[in-house]
């Protein structure tokens, strides 16, 4: 009479999910329980569906849901492996798993390479990396004049882009972040490594003693 | 010396997922 609609049935893991997802990652059981933890956590704050949505993610990373970032629009696809606009938890612990301080350089140098391949064209463009400098001296309100901003990325591309095509693929982007290793800086979540300290209250749904 | 392009990229928050494990 109302025009019901049933709320979305949220997905609830078993422990053989946990157990796959253990195995396909760097985390073990507990771990990937404790994840579980954080991704309620995440995946309620606004609409208690079980699936984080682009704002809950920008509500935990910026303290507010309004507003937009080209950076966090990049590592939302990215974590949205189905492209269909939120992010599941199975999604999220695949993401998170090249996060792991143990993760494979090469994880991390393609990831990186993913994210800053704003069209996905499989080249890091110059006009990208310009439209990445332009968003993050608004978002830090800095200030560059033209030039100086043309000569950064001049320089940028006379690093990386060895065969001078003005586009950086993804062999020049590897040997690039291998000399600039500071650049993978936030490639790597440290708090990963003991994530069962920061959610001890897996511990209650535990169906495992690592 | 100038900055390389992406060192200033890389500082966006919006990269910054260990706000992800902050408390509220």
């Amino acid at each position: 009479c109302f025009g019901y609609r049933p709320r979305p049935k949220k997905c609830i893991y078993e422990f053989t999910d946990l157990t796959r997802l253990a195995h396909e990652s760097r985390f073990s059981v507990n771990e990937i329980e404790a994840l579980y933890e954080l991704f309620k956590k995440l995946s309620s704050s606004i609409i208690d569906d079980g699936l984080i949505h682009k704002e809950e993610l920008q509500l935990a990373l910026f303290q507010t849901p309004i507003g937009s970032n080209l950076f966090l629009d990049r590592v939302f696809d990215l974590f949205d492996e189905k492209r269909n606009g939120v992010i599941e938890f199975e999604e999220f612990v695949h993401a998170l798993n090249v996060f792991h301080p143990c993760a494979p350089l090469e994880d991390k140098v393609d990831f990186a390479f993913r994210l800053y391949d704003l069209r996905q064209t499989g080249f890091i463009e110059r006009e990208e990396v310009k439209q990445m400098v332009i968003a993050i001296l608004m978002e830090s309100e800095m200030n560059l004049s033209d030039d100086l901003l043309e000569e950064i990325i001049d320089k940028t591309f006379d690093d990386a882009d060895a065969d001078k095509d003005g586009k950086i693929n993804k062999e020049e982007w590897k040997a690039f972040v291998l000399r600039n290793p500071n650049l993978l800086r936030n490639m790597t979540l440290p708090h990963l490594k003991c994530i069962t300290t920061f959610f001890p209250s897996f511990v209650y749904n535990t169906g495992v003693e690592d | 010396s100038l900055f390389n392009a992406f060192d200033l990229i890389s500082l966006s928050e919006g990269f910054d997922l260990s706000g992800l494990f902050e408390e509220d």
